[in-house]
């Protein structure tokens, strides 16, 4: 699975996701790449790309999620993130990247790791796989 | 207002014996899309552009589980699926069971764009891309001798494989299939391999 997201600097948000899904799946299996809310969402807080197991990235509902707790509880974007990995995953593994109208960019995963890269117009910069 | 920012990922769930060449190629690949994404920024392109952008760039490139190398079905096809959302009015577009659209990201974008439904999955999405006039593939454009393999190796191992790569070095030690085998991973608190008989 491949993911992006991005604030740009009207501070609009947008999130994306594509895979190929499980090697050796059934046909007509539906992960939660494709589910809006599940593996990809977006609103004018934040932005979220999702990875990793989707049948329990779907129970979560984990895109959206963290657009909740952002919402409801008023926590950060990291916050929001490592909250959501930890606590709506069970015993799911996964990973996600989010961004928020702030221009604050998150990535959080409770495997052993994520391919993933992060930039941010103030000139940070990280591309890393493990923890 | 904090300025722009973006993130890409290609999967989370890493083969602990990943080679380091195929590490560098991925984080090359990675830092390629980044950069991509943060010139378009900078050229002021909306977000909604940039994730597009990138994803497909993503797609077009064989290295991660999405477009060219995506993971085969027990059939050893490619059916691909995507999703985009666009924050400022929450609109979005997702398609299910893709097999011949090149770039299944703009198939999303357009059902978002132009027609008035959210999701659209196989047949009908299929005949959607065609309406739209999107770049069509075969399905053979999609399948890589990598993920014949890996295919191959689930089969062996009667396993669903994890979304991560599994190295071709690894393929005499086995050692992701033999991880199937001896520590199944766990999917809904069962072992994976419970679901392949389904």
């Amino acid at each position: 699975t491949v993911g992006c997201v991005v604030v740009d600097k009207e501070g609009r948000c947008a999130a994306a996701t594509s895979t190929g899904g499980l090697m050796n799946k059934m046909t007509g299996r539906i992960g939660d790449s494709p589910l809006i809310g599940a593996g990809t969402y977006a609103c004018d807080l934040c932005g979220v790309s999702c990875t990793g197991e989707g049948e329990a990235i779907i129970r979560g509902t984990l895109a959206r999620e963290v657009g909740a707790v952002m919402e409801y509880k008023g926590l950060g974007l990291q916050e929001a993130v490592d909250y959501v990995v930890k606590e709506r995953l069970d015993e799911g593994k996964a990973g996600l990247i989010a961004v928020s109208n702030n221009g604050e960019v998150a990535c959080g995963f409770n495997t052993n790791g994520m391919f993933r890269g992060i930039a941010s117009e103030d000139g940070f910069m990280e591309v890393a796989i493990w923890e | 207002m904090g300025g722009w920012a973006i993130a890409v990922h290609g999967g989370a769930g890493v083969d602990p014996n990943l080679p380091t060449e195929r590490q560098e190629e991925a984080k090359h690949l990675l830092t390629h899309c980044l950069n991509l994404g943060i010139s378009a920024l900078r050229s002021n392109l909306s977000a909604i552009d940039v994730v597009e952008l990138v994803v497909r760039e993503l797609e077009t490139d064989p290295l991660f589980n999405s477009g060219r190398g995506s993971a085969l079905t027990e059939k050893g096809t490619v059916e691909m699926e995507a999703s985009i959302m666009d924050g400022p009015k929450r609109r979005c577009g997702a398609v299910s069971g893709i097999t011949t659209v090149k770039n299944p990201i703009s198939l999303a974008r357009l059902v978002m764009e132009k027609s008035p439904h959210s999701y659209l999955a196989f047949a009908g999405a299929e005949e959607f891309a065609r309406n739209q006039g999107v770049e069509l593939v075969d399905n053979d454009y999609f399948i890589t001798e990598d993920n014949v393999g890996m295919l191959k190796l689930a089969k062996e191992a009667n396993s669903i494989l994890f979304d991560y790569r599994i190295p071709i070095v690894g393929l005499e030690t086995c050692s992701a299939g033999a991880a199937a085998t001896e520590s199944p991973l766990q999917m809904n608190g069962l072992p994976i391999s419970v679901y392949t008989p389904e």
